[in-house]
């Protein structure tokens, strides 16, 4: 667990159908707000993880029109060759003639081989995607599928296929300006930051202490590990877990302690810096820290993404 | 216009990854990937 750099990584897990080509091919993508590509596994590829999925034969297809070119896609989990072409592509009852997608040729990457989505429909910015074509939403809007260019999400409560709610939030929507169209990204006034609290730090309470919950709660008894300022500095998480995760404000890092470790009557300090890990690894050009909002965030309030205004609103789901 | 696209909700790719056992062989060999590497297109971002 020394090796991972936030918890977050490797779980989406949000898919759909979709189908490309005529006869339509068939195939389960992840929506993606964080990337603007369309692509699936094709048969050009030979990698392992093209074997594990669907992938997209453009010989059986009679509407498929070659692009010629080759880009390479780059995600969290790998990255990937493309080539790139043009066929209908379905969503749900949405069809879009002559969509620009990438069939992949190299998919190297091993998270790849056990995704249980085989592409990825890209539903951010025009600026992040490769190729100069249309993104899917362009697409829906240039050939007259939609009205407006927005889309959002809600997560039901009920059981899927039952009682689905005809209204998705309730109250005032609120609303925000885009403060970069490459995805969707929106500014946050506060000052507070994802940090985290090192994971090595609750190791060694796990290790010694019997199990779980009670355990822990005997080290902040005898004041061992950071558990016992935690409540007043940091916002404990509920989980148990080694991999429990704290939040601090940025503004209080100087004003943490130093911990100090006394091993064999040796004191072995441990300054602020060391302890707590700035979870946020993308640049933010006004350099304030970036969150991403996943579904935890978006199972709270309904979140629409309004391309056309440049915006995104937020309401509480229902 | 309101179209309705049901999403499902299946394994992420950690899920599996840990279910076979590879998952922190790969988070030990691959310890600098990053997460938003899909955000700096041509290091533009």
């Amino acid at each position: 667990v020394a090796y991972e750099p936030f918890t977050n990584y490797l779980n989406s897990y949000y898919f759909g159908e979709i189908s490309i080509g005529t006869p339509p091919q068939n195939f389960l993508v992840l929506f993606d707000t964080g990337s603007s590509n369309l692509w699936v596994p094709s048969t050009y590829c030979k990698s392992q993880a093209c074997s594990n999925h669907n992938t997209f034969n453009p010989s059986m297809s009679s509407t498929y029109q070659n692009n010629g070119q080759t880009y390479t896609l780059y995600y969290g989990s790998g990255s990937l060759t493309v080539l790139l072409g043009y066929d209908t592509v379905t969503v749900q009852n949405i069809v879009i003639h002559n969509q620009e997608f990438g069939l992949s040729e190299i998919e190297p990457s091993n998270p790849f081989y056990y995704a249980n989505f085989d592409g990825i429909l890209g539903m951010a910015y025009p600026n992040l995607a490769v190729g100069n074509s249309p993104t899917v939403m362009e697409s829906m809007m240039q050939q007259g599928q939609l009205t407006s260019p927005i889309f959002s999400f809600y997560f039901s409560r009920a059981h899927p296929g039952r009682n689905m709610n005809s209204q998705f939030y309730s109250g005032e929507i609120v609303w925000t300006p885009v403060t970069r169209e490459l995805y969707w990204q929106v500014a946050i006034d506060d000052t507070w930051s994802v940090l985290c609290l090192g994971i090595g730090f609750c190791l060694p309470c796990s290790q010694t202490a019997s199990a779980g919950r009670s355990g822990r709660k005997s080290h902040r008894g005898r004041g061992l590990g950071p558990f016992v300022w935690a409540p007043r500095l940091l916002a404990r998480s509920s989980s148990a877990s080694p991999l429990s995760q704290f939040v601090v404000n940025c503004n209080s890092i100087q004003s943490m302690p130093t911990i100090t470790f006394v091993i064999r009557g040796s004191p072995l300090p441990l300054p602020p810096s060391a302890y707590v890990l700035n979870a946020t690894y993308l640049p933010s050009p006004s350099g304030q820290p970036l969150w991403t909002l996943g579904d935890v965030f978006l199972k709270e309030y309904y979140t629409i993404y309004d391309m056309g205004n440049n915006r995104m609103g937020f309401a509480l789901s229902v | 216009i309101l179209y309705r696209i049901i999403l499902k909700k299946g394994k992420s790719i950690r899920q599996v990854m840990e279910e076979q056992g590879v998952l922190q062989t790969f988070l030990k060999n691959h310890p600098k990937v990053d997460p938003g590497a899909k955000y700096l297109f041509n290091n533009d971002a």
